[in-house]
């Protein structure tokens, strides 16, 4: 079984002035195993 | 005898060999005519499919060998196999060998006490003792369910990456236009058939809440701040559901609502004007040892629901990396809707050898089931006395679950449905 998300997000980028990071930011790693309710992503 | 055949001239050995090659021969003719004659039938004189085509996939030998087998009902099979009532004191060691076998924690099911699981389905669709998945609190998104990620990344020209540069559609996988009310009772057609396949901007009937005059305003209609957070019986005098257990509940409705309201400032105060956001997709595998119950990601409205009755393979990581456009060939259901950030979809994938999805809030949807492909010929049968082209799937809205919101809402978190096994 296979779950596929496709979503809208902010696009993620770091300001260069203040180096904060702006949008969306993955949280994950391809291959690594997940359980329900850990991050995937922030914003 | 045996002098004299082997002093004859005559070379025997060529004799098996011919037969056997003929046989190969008048086999693939055999299979080559039924193909064309298949193709024929289908076909009419302008070319319009007069029914569901059968999708063929391409690819090495081994995913020509598994199109070849009876999946579907290999499948129907497995899950009639799989519901067979274990006899008591074989349960407790048959559950344990299968948790050896595919890792399954047996300290966080919820009921300790194996006997009560009366076959592997029921064990299959195990819950979880309550606590042991704490949700992230910072996270714009969370994983709907234990699993491994396979892919993920942004959405560059529509396509998806599936694995190593294979690519499909993002049009594939969702289904571009809506098809004409045929199938379901709360089936709607409606113009947005392409919603949510592109970046888009956000429209003035989608700004949910304007907060600095706090009102809600949703096709036209404006609600107060505490009338939508409230979820009283405004929604409920709207839902033409006869099934109250689907809707969604007044805290999903209020902390959605109020969680879309703030998503509309944040969302233009941190992005540029030309290009605010993009496309992003991720791919949850499941094994089979995994808890198959999947959740909502995020706090999000559920709009519709589009159907694809597929052919049924496999989504094994081997499958993946083998069979373009793997995913749009299983049956799959496709919940279209949005979140803070504008469209959001959730897809979970079907596979043969775990069976049906379940929607806990869509108590029509039927899957791998005989229903499901008759229905799915019977549209598009319609769709070609329309004249028009059988879209590959069946659609039905959820826009009267919550007249506020437009759909079904749902919280982070929120058990969604499942994968089960038949």
């Amino acid at each position: 079984s296979t779950i596929v998300l496709v979503f809208e997000a902010p696009v993620g980028a770091t300001d260069p002035e203040t180096k904060q990071h702006k949008g969306w930011r993955w949280a994950v790693d391809k291959g690594q195993r997940i359980k329900m309710g850990q991050a995937i992503g922030y914003v | 005898l045996r002098t004299a055949l082997n002093n004859s001239k005559i070379q025997w050995f060529h004799i098996p060999v011919g037969l056997g090659i003929g046989f190969l021969g008048a086999v693939q003719f055999y299979r080559v005519s039924k193909r064309e004659k298949e193709r024929q039938e289908l076909e009419s004189e302008d070319g319009v499919p007069q029914k569901r085509p059968r999708v063929r996939p391409e690819g090495p030998w081994q995913v020509q060998l598994m199109s070849s087998l009876p999946l579907k009902a290999l499948s129907r099979l497995w899950g009639k196999f799989n519901e067979l009532t274990i006899p008591y004191y074989l349960r407790v060691p048959g559950f344990k060998l299968y948790s050896f076998i595919f890792g399954v924690n047996l300290d966080e099911v919820a009921e300790p006490d194996l006997h009560v699981y009366p076959n592997l389905a029921a064990f299959f669709y195990r819950t979880l003792k309550p606590g042991v998945r704490p949700l992230d609190p910072n996270a714009a998104l969370i994983s709907p369910a234990d699993g491994r990620v396979l892919q993920f990344g942004q959405i560059e020209g529509g396509n998806i990456e599936q694995v190593k540069g294979l690519t499909y559609t993002v049009d594939a996988l969702l289904g571009q236009q809506s098809p004409t009310p045929s199938i379901t009772g709360s089936t709607s057609s409606d113009d947005e058939g392409n919603r949510g396949t592109v970046p888009r901007e956000l429209t003035d009937q989608e700004e949910l809440v304007r907060k600095d005059e706090e009102f809600a305003h949703v096709n036209g209609i404006k609600y107060t701040l505490p009338d939508l957070l409230a979820g009283g019986s405004k929604f409920k005098k709207h839902s033409d559901l006869e099934d109250q257990s689907v809707k969604p509940s007044a805290a999903s409705v209020a902390q959605v609502g109020a969680d879309l309201a703030l998503g509309e400032k944040a969302w233009y105060d941190i992005l540029s004007e030309d290009r605010p956001h993009r496309l992003y997709y991720a791919v949850v595998y499941l094994a089979p040892g995994d808890y198959h119950r999947f959740h909502s990601p995020t706090n999000w409205v559920v709009e519709k629901r589009r159907h694809f009755a597929g052919e049924l393979f496999s989504v094994s990581p081997y499958l993946q990396r083998t069979l373009p456009g793997l995913f749009t060939l299983n049956e799959r259901v496709v919940l279209l809707g949005r979140w803070r950030y504008g469209f959001f979809s959730y897809v979970p994938v079907g596979a043969t050898n775990v069976g049906s999805i379940k929607i806990n809030f869509d108590r029509e949807l039927r899957t791998n089931s005989l229903t499901t492909d008759t229905a799915a010929d019977k549209a598009a049968e319609e769709a070609q006395k329309r004249g028009e082209q059988y879209t590959g799937f069946s659609e039905a809205t959820y826009e009267n679950a919550s007249l506020v919101l437009g759909g079904h809402a749902l919280r982070t978190g929120e058990e969604m449905g499942g994968f089960q096994l038949g």
